[in-house]
């Protein structure tokens, strides 16, 4: 495992998305996520279709909340995704598919869902590309930027409730953000090792729409559901792209 | 302690002035001098929450003014939480897949 990591800085991932009043972050970090892997895996940045998740879903109102999963068993019913171009984002569910009609862009080979060990889903992360998590969204309301290091009575890490996308993890250089957010406080010697996570509320919100989560204490559940999808194609040449550190 | 004796917080007509600016950064109005009282006073319980919480984390994050803060916890939830899958999820066996590409 490298000791950092920054999938930001390979261009495979796509602008932060505003999910708005549709509570569709499970399909926004779905397609957040196989945005990543196609780009790692083929060389080729795209973006998918949050919408064709939201209107196809075999569960109905994706407006109001969903699983990782079912955004990717939708994508293996559909044989792909088209874009978000052709197919854009609306913020409602429109209840009619309109899947047949776009040319698809980017599949999936199938998905998975890797250990709970922080470690292991560091690794994977490195070498394999982003992920999505499932958290507890309850410290972001009013998060404006830094590492969040809750416990579990600030942040319960077994109620779970917002789905992001893992795009890669650092740690802070000493003493960062402690000293000036403190300064009757002796500043921290040790450097804080964090996620880097990005959200769907609008680049506007936190730091330019990602977070950073400490690493190494499950915080906020992050470890309770790493998935994502596989994307494999039989190229001849199988493209490979390191993490950026 | 000396934190607190340098940061008061917000006294009404700070409150006020930092709502207002909450108000033009985010361009929120309210329908009536009613609606605007509530989103006050849950601004005002929001920026001492952010304050109580940025005391208690114990990593660098600070905690503030967004664009959620006229809105209440359950608000939030409402809005921006995922209900359906909301602290629970289906029975699953973690072992299903693995993150070993050569074990799939």
């Amino acid at each position: 495992v490298p000791a950092t990591c920054d999938w930001r800085k390979a261009n495979v991932i796509s602008p932060v998305k505003n999910q708005k009043s549709c509570s569709c972050c499970w399909a926004m970090a779905a397609a957040g996520n196989i945005e990543a892997q196609w780009g790692i895996k083929t060389g080729q940045p795209v973006e998918v279709s949050v919408q064709e998740l939201l209107d196809c879903g075999r569960c109905g109102d994706g407006c109001r909340g969903g699983f990782v999963w079912d955004a990717f068993i939708t994508v293996l019913n559909n044989s792909g995704l088209a874009s978000e171009e052709d197919y854009p984002f609306q913020g409602a569910v429109r209840h009619k598919c309109q899947a047949k009609k776009h040319q698809k862009v980017a599949w999936i080979q199938d998905f998975i869902m890797l250990s709970d060990n922080e470690q292991r889903i560091a690794r994977y992360l490195a070498t394999e590309g982003p992920i999505t998590v499932t958290i507890n969204k309850k410290l972001l309301q009013g998060y404006t930027h830094g590492v969040i290091r809750a416990t579990e009575t600030t942040c319960n890490p077994d109620y779970v409730d917002h789905v992001v996308l893992l795009v890669g993890f650092g740690k802070t250089k000493s003493p960062e953000g402690r000293q000036a957010k403190d300064a009757s406080s002796r500043p921290h010697r040790h450097s804080t090792p964090y996620w880097i996570l990005k959200n769907s509320w609008g680049p506007a919100w936190g730091e330019k729409g990602y977070f950073r989560l400490h690493r190494g204490s499950n915080a906020c559940g992050i470890t309770k559901y790493p998935i994502t999808a596989r994307v494999a194609l039989p190229a001849k040449k199988p493209h490979q792209v390191s993490c950026p550190p | 302690d000396s934190l607190r004796v340098q940061n008061p917080g917000p006294r009404p007509l700070e409150l006020k002035e930092a709502f207002t600016l909450f108000q033009i950064q985010y361009n929120r109005s309210y329908s009536n001098p009613a609606e605007y009282a509530r989103r006050l006073d849950i601004f005002a319980q929001n920026l001492a929450r952010a304050q109580r919480l940025q005391e208690e984390d114990l990593g660098t994050a600070e905690f503030g003014v967004t664009a959620f803060s006229d809105l209440t916890e359950e608000e939030f939830d409402q809005l921006y939480g995922n209900q359906r899958a909301a602290g629970r999820a289906p029975n699953m066996d973690r072992k299903v897949g693995s993150d070993e590409r050569e074990e799939s």
